[in-house]
């Protein structure tokens, strides 16, 4: 199903997103 | 992990993100991000696409806050 594989990269990207943002927060370098 | 501490972080990565406060996060927010989160310009898209979820271009609190808790608790729409 091409639709679940896009969601799945689109999961990925976001974990990136946010894992990011977390990162930023607690201020590591 | 709290419900409160969830929303509390949820306000403050939209903060992050509407650095102008404007309510809601566009395209152009996004893409300001991008020295500052080590993701590339396309995958800033990438996530703003997944995020904007009835793709009107602006990312409002209720939509960011969705897409944090699919990424806290998976996909799962209860």
């Amino acid at each position: 199903d091409p639709n679940m594989k896009a969601g799945a990269a689109n999961e990925g990207v976001l974990a990136n997103f946010f894992n990011s943002l977390l990162s930023k927060k607690t201020g590591a370098p | 992990v709290g419900q409160n501490t969830i929303l509390e972080k949820t306000h403050e990565f939209f903060q992050m993100c509407d650095i102008e406060n404007k309510g809601f996060i566009s395209r152009r927010d996004m893409q300001r991000l991008n020295g500052g989160l080590p993701l590339s310009a396309e995958e800033l898209e990438n996530v703003f696409d997944t995020l904007d979820s009835d793709g009107n271009g602006y990312l409002t609190l209720e939509e960011f806050s969705s897409g944090f808790s699919k990424f806290l608790f998976g996909p799962e729409i209860s």
